[in-house]
């Protein structure tokens, strides 16, 4: 009874990624190795990004609005914003349908969506990830490192880390059932400050934990070491959303740009 | 409360973040 309960747990949860997450690893992965029969449009100077945002991102960037005559590095961090905030939509959705987060405590759901949602941005945004760019606007583009590190700092250095992160990750070959458990994870954790109901969470955490390391041995046989790794990962993200949140705040100075409310909520107080 | 409005307002509801 418990192994098929925790078979239809990591059922339930990998059901909730595929149906809140308009972008997968499977689906990145026929973008980035070439197996649509449209690629990707590549962003890779001043002109294919201007190509880029009067066709894929005319919406996000608002081309008739406020931003049309700002710099290219406000611009891109506007889009950057856009993605995060539609993310954190996703992610909220889908730690709703992970089996008790509903019945928490409401200011423990939110804890527990503020510290999270950014470490999971950055574990799915690896699939999207080669050594060489990032997908974009649903896959229909692909922006590369290159150029986003040609930006003016400190624009430029807000993806290299995430890169550095997404090449050790992708390593890993993780599929898309590996990682709806692993954001299960990452957002059902016990240690988040102010939480209120810490043992509630710890049940649900260790469970998801648990789901976690027996699906990771029934899907990658070979890798034993896995589980241990994954974990590690944990941490690496927490250092990296910490980092990100400090990158922000500059960015917002320097630029003199607005944040979007949502995420101003998330970053208030975070660190 | 009031610190984490939209946060909230999307846990009890679908309301999109864009529309609000």
């Amino acid at each position: 009874t418990q192994l098929a309960d925790q078979k239809t747990l990591a059922r339930q949860i990998y059901d909730a990624y595929l149906k809140n997450f308009s972008m997968n690893k499977a689906k990145a992965r026929t973008i980035l190795t070439g197996k649509t029969s449209t690629p990707p449009f590549v962003i890779h100077d001043m002109e294919t990004l201007q190509l880029a945002e009067q066709t894929l991102v005319a919406k996000m960037v608002g081309s008739a609005g406020a931003l049309k005559d700002r710099e290219v590095e406000v611009r891109i961090f506007h889009c950057c914003q856009c993605t995060s905030v539609e993310t954190v939509t996703e992610l909220t959705e889908f730690a709703k349908s992970v089996p008790g987060f509903s019945s928490l405590d409401l200011n423990d759901q939110v804890t527990l969506l503020k510290y999270g949602v950014y470490e999971a941005i950055f574990a799915m945004l690896a699939s999207c990830m080669n050594k060489d760019g990032l997908l974009v606007a649903y896959g229909s583009g692909f922006i590369t490192r290159e150029f986003l590190k040609s930006l003016r700092r400190p624009v430029s250095d807000m993806m290299e880390p995430k890169f550095q992160f997404a090449m050790k990750f992708n390593a890993l070959e993780l599929d898309d059932s590996d990682l709806a458990l692993f954001v299960a994870a990452i957002i059902c954790c016990g240690d988040r400050p102010g939480l209120v109901n810490v043992t509630h969470i710890e049940e649900m955490q260790e469970n998801i934990v648990h789901v976690l390391q027996l699906h990771l041995l029934a899907n990658h046989p070979d890798d034993t070491f896995l589980f241990p790794k994954l974990l590690q990962k944990l941490a690496d993200l927490r250092e990296l959303v910490t980092e990100h949140a400090q990158l922000v705040q500059e960015i917002k100075k320097t630029e003199d740009t607005s944040l979007h409310p949502l995420l101003q909520e998330i970053y208030r107080d975070m660190y | 409360k009031e610190k984490h409005k939209i946060l909230h307002q999307l846990l009890q509801n679908s309301t999109s973040p864009v529309d609000l």
